[in-house]
């Protein structure tokens, strides 16, 4: 559902060009839960930010659906909107929204009416343990507890793709297990596929298959680790 | 060299007060490397910042070296400049300065020579693996790469106490291990304290001891367990 064809990205700093990802090419099917691992540094993040069409500035071709995506924002925006949710290695929640308002977001963006949303928003929160604190604004929160939000929004509207750039980093075990569990939920209901950049073993131990990057390249199948 | 007596904190919100930490009393010895262990929303950050002097407002009491802090803020900042480093779980860094100007911030603020701050500065971003990017802005790091400048800054001018809010999160293996190491010969050439929250195994095994908080409560030692 997700290929890439020779993928690269560069940072340009000044007058120092830094070659983060170098002519990655892989493919991933409908369904999987792909770990996307590697040391701090080697690409995942910029690799996750292209697979999610938050950035369009890169050389090489990705497809989705097996169209190849021309780049074209609007088209991004809404393929964005409706068919993929992402955590963001920082969270990014809206601080003047409460914690319901954040997850809610993705739904009113998806015109869901107003009973079904308010019903839907309880229910993840309540899988993620965090009912109670609904009606927090982020700056109310503790790390975990907004990294949990974080995660709620990026699945409520149940995308096809999600991209989760170490959705348990913050993580206790018994609230990455409640995370895990639900992820896994949603990917046998919906067949939904998840990419994850993880270095945490309770959340790789759990993906169907690993890619490994090393300097912003993939490294063979064979040694690929996420620890 | 640091006591709590019957430490509490509660938030306000609106109407609701909530209670984030409930009669905490606790001793922690010079040269003690504490794993402050326990579920997300337990109390982990509400008790560094008040262990980090950077939290004046909660009930009990609070000694440093044998002193009663009277929680006046500018002895409080005068200590902690001189005595304190902490690593935020958010990173915190100057976005306006580069990793080096970070790093080499406290050592500014304790009046250090130039060259010898350079000298200390290469020093330790190296003992973190990160003296390549010594001239990068946060904007242009990774989330690891934040990290290890975060850690690097809270250890740069050797504090007597040093305050870390999950500073593995974020990290490979290999750098996990590097930040780890780092510590200890800290540790051990400096008599440094240490108070570190996290839910990380890779630091927690190398703690001398575990203190676990439950609903802003320490739970009873023998069950203290940091996963
Ligand atoms: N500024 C604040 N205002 C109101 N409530 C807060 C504030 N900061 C934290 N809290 C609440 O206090 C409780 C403890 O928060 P704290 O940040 O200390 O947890 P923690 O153990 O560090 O969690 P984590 O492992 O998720 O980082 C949480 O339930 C949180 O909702
Ligand atoms: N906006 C940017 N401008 C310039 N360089 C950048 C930028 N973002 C990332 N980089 C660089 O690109 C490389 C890859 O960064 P990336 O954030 O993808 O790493 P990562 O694998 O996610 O690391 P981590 O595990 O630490 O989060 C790093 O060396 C980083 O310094
Ligand atoms: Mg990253
Ligand atoms: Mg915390």
């Amino acid at each position: 559902m997700l290929q890439f064809k020779q993928v690269s990205k560069y940072y340009q700093t000044g007058q120092i060009q830094q070659q983060a990802l170098k002519h990655i090419s892989e493919q991933i099917q409908t369904g999987e839960m792909i770990g996307l691992c590697g040391p701090s540094g080697s690409g995942k993040s910029t690799l996750l930010n292209i697979c999610g069409l938050l950035d369009l500035s890169y050389q090489g071709e990705l497809y989705f659906d097996g169209h190849k995506l021309d780049n074209d924002p609007q088209h991004c925006m809404i393929l964005r909107r409706q068919q993929l949710g992402f955590v963001f290695q920082r969270f990014n929640l809206v601080p003047v929204m409460s914690a319901f308002e954040n997850v809610e977001y993705p739904l009113m963006l998806n015109q869901v009416a107003i009973r079904e949303r308010k019903q839907r928003v309880m229910q993840i929160l309540d899988a993620v343990g965090m009912a109670e604190f609904a009606h927090s604004k982020p700056d109310r929160l503790s790390g975990g507890q907004q990294q949990r939000i974080a995660v709620a929004r990026a699945l409520v509207h149940k995308p096809r793709l999600v991209i989760a750039d170490e959705p348990t980093a913050s993580l206790d075990s018994h609230t990455a297990h409640q995370v895990v569990e639900l992820m896994k939920d949603i990917g046998k209901s919906h067949q939904t596929t998840f990419v994850i950049a993880t270095h945490d073993s309770r959340m790789s131990e759990h993906c169907s298959r690993l890619i490994q990057l090393q300097d912003g390249q993939i490294l063979a199948k064979e040694t690929a680790t996420c620890v």
